[in-house]
């Protein structure tokens, strides 16, 4: 049997609002150690690998490794009845064909139940390979959706660019041009406001704008974002959810 | 200039 209990439920629900306009039906897959997704877009472009670690749960049973067939739009409808504040408690037998949903609100005064039925997806697990990357960029996530959203109102494709003291986000479009540079800064004052540049090798790489803004959907999870950014290679745009896990996005260059 | 799928960095030949 497989029962999760998550005290900040929040968490549960804008990790799925973050990710079901990119992946439609996915195979949540529970072990030992964790709670896990990984599923690529329809078009094979960008991935989506989620990864809430067992200890990250206020409570955490999983006797046999299983794999939960969901659809995340009906996914998001149920636990768009949670409220922000409820504990969110996930269970399946073994060989159910359901998961249930418990919310609880603070107060325990109200208590909902929501059964899923769950589905049969195909789903074949990628092997990322790990990866020394060129480049790493820690920026507030707040500040990358503001940029990302800003860009495609001017063009299709970014090319993001980093040298040792700042990073570039480029574009051009018919109506004309942008660039946006954003300075190394390690601010102590207020760290959540940090820009951080790891680098080995200067690199340049261009992206569809359109995924980068589906990725950072993801900003409410996390007060940074990390891109780590290497050559001809997959960018990886992770959000590291604070106490439970991460979610990371690959998209490949254009 | 097209988009490149991801299969050809994950998947193993």
């Amino acid at each position: 049997m497989f029962e999760a209990r998550l005290a900040q439920g929040a968490l549960l629900k804008k990790v799925v609002e973050a990710i079901k306009d990119l992946i439609e039906d996915a195979n949540f897959d529970c072990n030992n150690s964790g709670f896990s997704l990984q599923a690529m877009d329809s078009s094979h472009v960008s991935l989506v690998a989620l990864s809430l670690r067992a200890d990250g749960f206020e409570h955490y049973r999983c006797d046999r490794n299983i794999s939960m067939g969901m659809k995340l739009a009906n996914l998001s409808k149920i636990l768009k009845c949670a409220g922000n504040d409820d504990a969110i408690t996930m269970k399946s037998e073994d060989n159910g064909d359901t998961i249930t949903f418990m919310f609880e609100s603070p107060n325990q005064e109200r208590l909902s139940e929501f059964d899923l039925k769950l589905m049969d997806i195909d789903s074949e697990h990628l092997g990322i390979p790990e990866a020394e990357y060129d480049a790493t960029v820690k920026v507030p996530s707040s500040e990358f959706q503001r940029i990302v959203k800003d860009l495609a109102s001017i063009g299709d494709t970014v090319e993001i660019s980093v040298t040792k003291d700042a990073v570039k986000f480029s574009t051009s479009g018919d109506i004309g041009s942008a660039n946006i540079m954003c300075r190394q800064n390690k601010s102590v004052d207020k760290p959540e406001e940090s820009t951080e540049i790891d680098i080995n090798e200067p690199v340049a790489l261009t992206f569809a704008l359109r995924y980068l803004n589906s990725f950072a959907k993801a900003t409410p999870l996390s007060p940074h974002v990390v891109l780590k950014l290497s050559k001809d290679l997959p960018v990886v745009v992770e959000y590291h959810i604070p106490d439970v896990g991460r979610l990371g996005f690959y998209l490949a260059p254009k | 200039m097209g988009q490149k799928s991801l299969d050809a960095f994950f998947k193993r030949p």
